[in-house]
């Protein structure tokens, strides 16, 4: 190195040296991978591989919700009639949208991608399950379901997050149906998940469902209550995919998000839509004054706004029925 | 994008779905 005159030196080009460590850490990883294939082959089980706060920090340092917004304003573009087809057969085929269920199949209608991916289906492309007290909310993929248990909520097998930190500290008033909180508790968590609880014979549930980039993303009442409040929590937009879930602990705690809580026949209820990495807009039809996906927020913070008229004590919010329209996800 | 329901109910709520299962607007979650 020292004798060989410079100019034989290969320049050593950032491009080289990107693809290196990219390289490098592409195979380190598929390595990892194929270990981890050999022990679950011979029945280790292997807990999730989560996160470390550098790798969640790193992560989080992109710019993720500027993209968001910029390409929600380019999928908001309007598209010349002749490049909407092929544009949107493009993005349908990707990701296996199936067009016999949207209530209008002609691609011409859409202006621009986000239209479309507002679409709305076909009434009856989606039955409402009379039989039972809670429906699916959306189309997806049920990721975990089952009991709260210690005030944490499963994000996937295996990783769990806070309630608290997900929900925030409780919004409502003294709501009338609610026992005084038990003195007995041994911890501020279990006090705060029993404050949820307004009967001792009852149980905190709990079910998350993941939508893909091809799934009709409107979502409706899962079943028959009452909205008192809305908490919107500014947030990051990491993506939010399987893969992604299993990886960052508390995943749910760090994006955007609009927690809606009211009360069912059993008690307490909360439907949450968080946002993800180019989905970062999202609307609620009756709340008007919820804006998300801003270019500003300070960490941590969150707007609460309550639709629980107080005076007149039979409104206590806005009642849903099972099914009803509620919201949409949007592209920006 | 992801919805996550938490709600209180009675200890006898049964979900009716799987981990990982593919599921549609308007079908069953659980019931009593």
């Amino acid at each position: 190195l020292h004798t060989a005159p410079l100019r034989s030196l290969p320049r050593l080009r950032p491009f080289h040296f990107l693809v290196a460590t990219g390289g490098g850490y592409a195979g380190y990883r598929q390595y990892e991978k194929h270990k981890e294939k050999q022990l679950e082959n011979s029945g280790v089980e292997i807990p999730p591989k989560i996160a470390s706060d550098w790798e969640v920090s790193l992560y989080k340092s992109v710019p993720t919700r500027l993209l968001s917004r910029a390409w929600g304003r380019l999928n908001s573009v309007e598209l010349p009639t002749w490049l909407r087809k092929p544009i949107l057969s493009l993005y349908i085929w990707t990701f296996g949208v199936n067009m016999k269920e949207a209530a209008v199949e002609d691609l011409h209608h859409y202006r621009n991608l986000s239209e479309f991916f507002r679409r709305k289906l076909k009434p009856q492309a989606r039955p409402i399950c009379g039989s039972h007290s809670v429906i699916s909310p959306s189309d997806g993929k049920i990721l975990s379901f089952g009991q709260v248990k210690n005030c944490e909520v499963e994000q996937v097998k295996g990783i769990t997050y806070s309630l608290e930190s997900f929900l925030g500290p409780h919004a409502c008033k003294e709501n009338p149906k609610k026992k005084p909180a038990s003195s007995s508790s041994s911890s501020s968590r279990d006090s705060f998940q029993k404050q949820l609880v307004t009967k001792d014979s009852n149980e905190l549930y709990h079910c998350v469902i993941y939508l893909a980039p091809g799934d009709y993303h409107c979502f409706h009442s899962p079943t028959d209550w009452k909205v008192s409040h809305r908490r919107h929590f500014p947030g990051s937009l990491m993506s939010v995919n399987p893969g992604v879930t299993r990886w960052i602990k508390e995943l749910f705690c760090h994006n955007e998000r609009v927690v809606l809580t009211g009360f069912w026949k059993h008690g307490f209820f909360s439907l949450t839509a968080v946002g993800a990495q180019n989905v970062g807009s999202i609307r609620i039809y009756f709340d008007r004054d919820l804006h998300t996906n801003s270019p500003r927020y300070s960490k941590g913070s969150y707007n609460d706004f309550s639709f629980a008229d107080t005076d007149a004590a039979s409104r206590e919010g806005v009642a849903m029925r099972k099914g009803e329209h509620l919201g949409e996800f949007n592209l920006g | 994008s992801t919805i996550v329901l938490i709600f209180e109910a009675p200890k006898d709520f049964n979900f009716y779905v799987k981990p990982g299962q593919k599921i549609r607007f308007g079908e069953a979650l659980g019931s009593l």
